[in-house]
């Protein structure tokens, strides 16, 4: 069988304004905001804790209401990846 | 010329002896010092004011050999989210990965501990991110923690290397290469070194990791010590370069930092190979801060050579330049890096062109080739896009197949460059195809990039498919990286690699100069020998007082022109002396005396391997039918009945059709009721109650005859008082089993006991002590009768009696 997606509890989201911006909208939907990613500029790591930690499914729910946002441009549940050393 | 002369160096760390891949202080053993780090060290280079990061499972930041050169702004745990990047540690030692690549990096020197680092005085940090989820995010935080600080993250981790697996990375984290290459190091670019795979042995190709296939990171592998491919390397086109690594296990490993703070010489995999490449490069910015991420590149192309690695497939592209699949640009130089980094002029920007896409359908029938060309321009009318001068050539196609392994892809460039951009991954048995799958090749670097460009497909089916259902080649694109003009000054392009080792003091900053002007032996050209020759030049002149001065030998000649000779009475082992033309030539892998060159024509072996007479070849595993003979480094033939034997040759532990094992011999199968005798070598009968046996007694059975009853080990007609007959499927006899406890004789099925032994009374079928409770009152009767315990075999014995008793 092919290897299954497995679906964590965090969101890799794109959005213009700033932090402040993007706390706005992790508090108004339930996530913790865990600020920017890296260097992205506009990317934010966003964590849900009432979202089961390990999926084969996507989440749907709270998070089809962040999407919808006008203030999102962008949104991705994380995958969890194989990564091995080498 | 610089000479190196490793007396003239010396580190007091213990294992620096160890390190024969930087050094080559035992003259009776291999020199493998090609990477010529030692001599970059004298030319003062070490990794000052360079920062690496280790991005893997954390950096013991306390280990005393990293403790001095441990950066703490370049290290940053995303794990734990927080600055310390101490790997967690648990019994097996799982997390020991990160601080043994951060050791062959930056080690430090003349501490009295463990080894020494190939830029022993560079910053070294680790970003601890393999040990939990890796996501996107993960991985895009990581590439990009302190981009303008760190000037070299090496990673050596990727996508399972199981051969079929095909991944790479997430959007966030092409974004995090995007920016690192455009942003980091204050516009130079960040510089991703990564290690190329490790599933050689499963047949993986390097292609189908998404990192080391990318055009932002240097992908690295790896050489054993004597320049064979490692059993876990893995091929592909994106290679750029290459450092000695492990091998088997007759040939030396690497030594390095280990977590607890030890040091270890077990480190093996590609992961040996990204750090060192790493601590090179350290070693070349140190050279030029002002190198950008491309001049790193166009440096490692241009000065790692084939030396003598072996690879069937090295061949000089279209600019003149040797690559394999296997190594790409072969063998890194660690001094020839610093000798052009310090002269470089940064290459001309980067241009990128991108064909239009060919969505022309084509099915890929099996067993059949289909080639596709393309004819570019390579963007000539747009000056922003030109690209005459290739630097990365990538492909990106959409493919269905109904089995991905069996696909092979290939490049050709207008030059005649064949790059293979896949080959068959014999366990990838998915039907996914490739999705706008980038497959990147670096062999065409340096050629002029207009022209045809043909793209092969061949699908060669490893096993039976529905031959319905065909592949299918439904969108494939040209993209061409490289510079509208020529990257290198003309003038250095002539250059030979003698006229690029030229030093003179004005090259070095001024401190350096003096501080290593006594280590530099300057040698004239021109000047001749006049003092005595090596006896074994005998009179035939030389140009030094070494054996490897020599003109001509008087007995054998050791080695070649290319890693140097020298004049030698016998040839060492591994060699045999070929008096026609007074060579030393190498035996076959594996031999260790020789009578031929041939794989066949050995007459002892090498530690390890096994001398098979019949075929005078050496193996390292016996065939079917043989055993490894330890003293006599020989395989032996097993016993004619044997099928596989150990030790000894009629020490059987598998037979050969029609025989079977009897203790370690194997005697011929005799017919049913009957057993070989190996006094008379004759098939006899068995005791009347057997079936079968292994002698002529009754107590010999090992099964029994039809309506004899197997008890206790032997055959008997009925069972005694207290069993009961049981059939066992697939056995011709039956079997007596005991009856349950107390019981002296039950029913047929065994269930029901029908007399108890004395002192028991009978009960529901089972026996109970006659014996009653003391604490069996009436509450706690209505309890047992209530919860029906007495029904439960299990609670038979729990007061049932006595409350039956008191009704």
């Amino acid at each position: 069988p092919n290897p299954r997606t497995i679906y964590s509890n965090h969101w890799a989201v794109r959005v213009s304004g700033g932090p402040e911006v993007a706390a706005e909208l992790a508090g108004k939907y339930g996530y913790l905001n865990l600020g920017q990613i890296g260097n992205l500029e506009n990317y934010y790591h966003f964590h849900h804790s009432k979202t089961i930690k390990r999926s084969t499914r996507s989440s749907r729910g709270i998070h089809n209401f962040l999407i919808m946002d006008p203030k999102v441009e962008w949104m991705q549940q994380q995958e969890v990846k194989k990564r091995v050393k080498r | 010329h610089v000479r190196t002369d490793p007396s003239l160096m010396h580190f007091n760390d213990p294992i620096w002896s160890n390190m024969w891949y930087l050094h080559c202080a035992d003259k009776s053993s291999r020199c493998r010092t090609e990477m010529n780090v030692m001599a970059a060290w004298q030319r003062g280079y070490t990794g000052k004011n360079v920062v690496i990061s280790i991005l893997d499972d954390g950096v013991e930041k306390s280990h005393p050999d990293l403790i001095q050169n441990y950066d703490q702004l370049a290290s940053y745990d995303v794990n734990g989210d927080d600055y310390d990047p101490t790997p967690r540690y648990d019994v097996s030692n799982e997390n020991k990965h990160g601080t043994r690549c951060a050791g062959e990096v930056a080690a430090s020197a003349n501490n009295s501990y463990c080894i020494v680092g190939i830029a022993y005085n560079a910053r070294i940090g680790g970003i601890r991110m393999l040990d939990g989820d890796v996501t996107d995010v993960v991985e895009a935080k990581s590439l990009g923690i302190r981009p303008d600080y760190i000037d070299i993250y090496s990673a050596s981790w990727g996508p399972d290397d199981d051969g079929k697996t095909v991944d790479g990375p997430g959007p966030l984290t092409r974004k995090a290469f995007e920016d690192g290459i455009k942003k980091g190091r204050k516009g130079l670019g960040s510089i991703f070194v990564w290690a190329s795979g490790n599933g050689g042995r499963e047949g993986d190709y390097c292609s189908c990791d998404g990192y080391t296939n990318s055009i932002y990171t240097i992908s690295i592998s790896s050489a054993t010590e004597n320049g064979y491919k490692p059993w876990y390397l893995e091929e592909c086109p994106s290679t750029l370069a290459t450092t000695y690594s492990s091998g088997a296990f007759y040939e030396r490993k690497i030594v390095t930092t280990d977590i607890r703070q030890r040091c270890t010489d077990d480190h093996t995999g590609t992961s040996v190979s990204a750090p060192m490449v790493a601590g090179i490069i350290a070693l070349a910015l140190e050279a030029n801060q002002q190198l950008n991420w491309r001049d790193v590149q166009h440096l490692l192309v241009k000065t790692s050579r084939s030396v003598h690695l072996r690879a069937p497939d090295w061949r000089t592209n279209g600019a003149g330049r040797k690559v394999s699949h296997l190594y790409g640009f072969g063998l890194v130089d660690a001094e020839a890096m610093v000798v052009e980094a310090k002269k470089w002029k940064t290459v001309p920007v980067q241009h990128t062109c991108v064909g239009a896409s060919d969505k022309r359908p084509r099915f890929i029938r099996a067993n059949q080739l289909i080639r596709t060309s393309s004819h570019t321009k390579a963007c000539a009318d747009n000056n922003g896009q030109y690209v005459a001068y290739l630097e990365h050539v990538v492909v990106r196609v959409t493919i269905s197949h109904p089995r991905r392994g069996d696909l092979q892809i290939f490049l050709i460039s207008p030059s005649g460059t064949k790059s293979q951009l896949l080959g068959r991954r014999t366990f990838d048995y998915l039907n996914e195809g490739f999705k706008n799958w980038e497959f990147m090749t670096v062999h065409c670097w340096g050629e002029k990039a207009e022209g045809e460009w043909v793209l092969e497909i061949q699908d060669m089916p490893s096993q039976l498919r529905n031959p319905e259902i065909q592949g299918k080649l439904k969108e494939w694109t040209l993209i061409l990286y490289g510079t509208a003009e020529h990257p290198y000054n003309p003038v250095s392009v002539q250059h030979s690699r003698s006229r690029m080792l030229d030093i003179s003091a004005t090259d070095l900053e001024p401190s350096k100069a003096a501080l290593f002007q006594s280590h530099l032996e300057f040698i004239d050209e021109e000047e001749e020998y006049s003092g005595l020759c090596h006896p074994e030049c005998g009179d035939r002149g030389c140009d030094g007082p070494g054996p490897e001065h020599c003109l001509k030998c008087v007995h054998y000649s050791l080695g070649n022109e290319k890693i140097g000779r020298k004049c030698v009475t016998t040839c060492p082992s591994g060699f045999m002396s070929d008096a026609a033309t007074r060579r030393c030539r190498h035996c076959y892998r594996g031999c260790d005396t020789c009578f031929g060159r041939g794989h066949n024509q050995c007459s002892a072996c090498k530690k390890g391997f096994y001398l098979q007479l019949d075929t005078s070849t050496c193996t390292l595993i016996c065939p079917a039918g043989y055993y490894a003979d330890e003293h006599q480094k020989r395989c032996i033939k097993c016993h004619q009945n044997c099928k596989k034997c150990i030790g000894f040759p009629d020490k059987c532990v598998l037979c050969r059709d029609g025989f079977s094992l009897l203790g370690s011999l194997c005697v011929p199968e005799c017919e049913q009721a009957t057993f070989y005798n190996t006094a008379l070598m004759r098939c006899e009968k068995c005791h009347a109650t057997c079936h079968s046996c292994t002698g002529p007694g009754k107590e010999q059975c090992t099964q029994c005859a039809k309506d004899f009853h197997l008890h206790e080990w032997r055959c008997v007609p009925a069972c005694s008082q207290g069993f009961y007959s049981e059939d066992v499927p697939g056995l011709p006899h039956k079997v007596c089993r005991r009856c349950e406890e107390n019981c002296l004789s039950c029913e047929a099925t065994g269930k029901n006991c029908v007399r108890c032994k004395d002192g028991y009374s009978l009960l529901s079928g089972s026996c109970v002590t006659n014996n009653t409770c003391n604490n069996a009152d009436e509450v706690f009767c209505n309890m047992v009768k209530s919860s029906k315990l007495c029904e439960r075999k299990l609670f038979i014995q729990f007061c049932c009696r006595t409350c039956l008793l008191a009704g």
